[in-house]
């Protein structure tokens, strides 16, 4: 049984520390921590027990978590975008892996990186391995296009699923991010009884420019959902608190490392059990 | 925005009256906060203030007329001494030897990229730079490697082969036989978790024998910049830091994680995807983007 004095400043203090440390970001673990100071105070917590099911119960209600299944009567396109390096070239190959696995879907993979070096070739590797087939045109090439055929030609094979490729891009280069909403703009006016969802990937060693990227891309072209990768690296992950917190958009999938099978659904309980350590 | 902030904390201070503690320790705590979301490491943040505080405490802000200002000035000015370095341009052997510049990094961090910015900017000072295409785990990494060479109009040496030991081995002596007087070397994303990569590039280090060991980091990069770096430092060495994407919005705190980590001079930014955007270091620019 413990009392306010019981808990130390110093307590308080290393639970800020590991949320901060974990990329939380210091405005949200700050207000985590005084609306657990006021939890005390009114002794609504009377043991250290309840205090860590506060702390993960908090954590909890700011994580949103959801699925995404294919529609197998629709064609479904889902468009992967985010900033340079975060690993969405892999995370497509890793989804149509996990779609294979899961509802025995093939998906066809759409090159819409027309930009930098060698990233149709990267593409067309995973559609080989992975035996699915990849839409390209030439390096250099409109994005729009690409994207275009790709939905074109797989409506005209039956073909369920298309994932399409986007370049890496800074959210705060304004010519960059109009080619991403001219992109969604010829998927939304072609899909219009199809399925079309929107995922960002982020990196997991992102710190506070993550919450930045989930805005602005947000706001331009309207995400349905998070992919985290790179989740084995040494960083918690924490980015995605707020970002679900504050803008309501709900996280998918983590990638644990560069292979297919590293590709997890997002399970909110170990999420917070390896946050929490 | 923190110079604002610190002239609200101290605007009822007149310059006889003098600042109470709590006046700096609201300044501090405005600081910490800025360090924070600009992505300093907490650890980091928490020694740079504890020094910062004594001579916040002192004479100079006191006494000034403006104290808010000066509170800025003293943080703006330990933050450049704290980045500033200068051995911050690449530490290369005369022309008539071979210098060879190791890239190392975590996944994604603009190695490939950065390693033919580097070949650019030293054709262009008139060295012969050669790329090594070292990694071969990731799908068309070689081939990246060579379209951007052929971008800038330097050689790629490059084999099929599944062993980057023995790749870079093979480019030293090829480099030697049609004297390149400057080997770049690309290797894979490798996290410092990784045994087998650390032990890889241990040995490419090892036989390589590079002047400059650069490990290109994301200016995202939040709280973790400083348990990566220091494990890259400790087994493999770093002599210097690249900063990539420095053209995003993020406030590039990890500069100062990295710097205060390894000790070792940041050298250059990464501002964009085209070959000319590496730009030199300027720890006046990163400090205050730093403070917003
Ligand atoms: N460890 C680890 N590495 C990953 C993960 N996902 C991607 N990577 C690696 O990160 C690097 C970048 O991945 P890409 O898929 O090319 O990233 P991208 O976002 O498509 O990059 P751009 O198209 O250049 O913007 C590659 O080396 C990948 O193997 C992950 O979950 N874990
Ligand atoms: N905007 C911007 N993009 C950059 C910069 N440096 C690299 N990039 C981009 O970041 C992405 C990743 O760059 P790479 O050079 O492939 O990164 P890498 O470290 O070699 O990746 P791996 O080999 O998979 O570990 C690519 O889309 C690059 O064009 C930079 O300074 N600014
Ligand atoms: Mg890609
Ligand atoms: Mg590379």
């Amino acid at each position: 049984l413990f009392t306010t004095e019981k808990i130390s400043d110093h307590f308080f203090e290393d639970l800020e520390d590991m949320l901060i440390e974990s990329d939380l970001g210091a405005k949200t673990s700050l207000e985590l921590v005084e609306k657990l100071r006021k939890e005390i105070k009114r002794n609504t917590i009377v043991n250290e027990k309840e205090f860590i099911k506060t702390v993960r119960d908090y954590l909890s209600e700011y994580l949103i978590v959801d699925d995404f299944k294919p529609d197998e009567n629709k064609l479904n396109i889902i468009m992967i975008l985010g900033v340079n390096g975060v690993g969405k070239t892999t995370t497509i190959a890793k989804l149509a892996s996990y779609y294979k696995k899961e509802f025995n879907m093939t998906s066809v993979l759409s090159a819409g990186d027309t930009f930098r070096a060698a990233a149709i070739d990267q593409l067309i590797y995973h559609g080989d391995k992975l035996n699915m087939r990849v839409v390209h045109q030439q390096q250099g090439s409109d994005p729009g296009s690409v994207i275009f055929d790709s939905i074109d030609s797989a409506f005209s094979r039956g073909e369920k699923i298309i994932i399409a490729d986007t370049a890496g891009r800074m959210h705060n280069r304004d010519n960059l991010v109009k080619e991403l909403k001219k992109i969604n703009k010829i998927i939304s006016n072609k899909v219009s009884d199809g399925i079309y969802k929107k995922f960002l990937v982020i990196d997991a060693t992102t710190g506070q420019n993550g919450i930045r990227q989930a805005e602005s891309f947000n706001e331009a072209v309207g995400l349905d959902g998070i992919i985290m990768a790179k989740y084995d690296s040494a960083s918690k992950g924490g980015i995605i608190i707020p970002i679900c917190r504050d803008l309501k958009i709900p996280v998918l999938f983590l990638g644990t490392g560069e292979g297919y099978d590293d590709f997890i659904k997002f399970d909110r309980e170990n999420f917070l059990n390896y946050l929490l350590g | 925005r923190i110079s604002q902030k610190f002239t609200d904390i101290f605007r009822n201070i007149s310059g006889k009256s003098t600042i109470s503690e709590k006046n700096i320790r609201e300044a501090v705590d405005e600081i910490k906060i800025t360090l924070l979301e600009a992505d300093v490491n907490l650890r980091v943040v928490r020694r740079f203030i504890n020094r910062t505080i004594e001579e916040a405490s002192g004479e100079k802000v006191l006494k000034a007329v403006d104290p808010g200002q000066q509170f800025v000035k003293i943080v703006y000015d330990r933050l450049v001494a704290l980045l500033g370095d200068e051995r911050k341009d690449l530490n290369l052997k005369g022309p008539d030897t071979h210098s060879v510049i190791l890239l190392m990094g975590l996944q994604g961090s603009g190695k490939t990229t950065t390693s033919a910015k580097l070949a650019l900017k030293l054709k262009k000072e008139g060295r012969r730079p050669i790329l090594v295409a070292a990694d071969l785990v990731r799908p068309a990494a070689v081939k990246q490697l060579q379209i951007l060479g052929e971008q800038v109009g330097v050689e790629v040496y490059s084999e099929e082969s599944k062993d980057a030991v023995r790749v870079v081995k093979n480019a030293l002596a090829y480099s030697k036989k049609k004297s390149f007087n400057t080997i770049i070397i690309d290797t894979a994303g490798r996290l410092h978790l990784d045994d087998a990569m650390m032990k890889e590039i241990k040995k490419i280090s090892d036989i390589s024998k590079p002047v400059e060991t650069l490990f290109i980091a994301d200016a995202m990069t939040g709280q973790s910049a400083v348990t990566i770096a220091k494990e890259f430092h400790e087994r493999i060495g770093i002599s210097g830091v690249i900063l990539s994407k420095f053209d995003s919005d993020a406030r590039g705190g990890a500069a100062i994680s990295l710097k205060s980590v390894t000790g070792q001079p940041l050298k250059f930014i990464g501002v964009g995807e085209k070959m000319e955007d590496l730009e030199p270091f300027y720890p006046e620019r990163i400090a205050s983007r730093i403070l917003g």
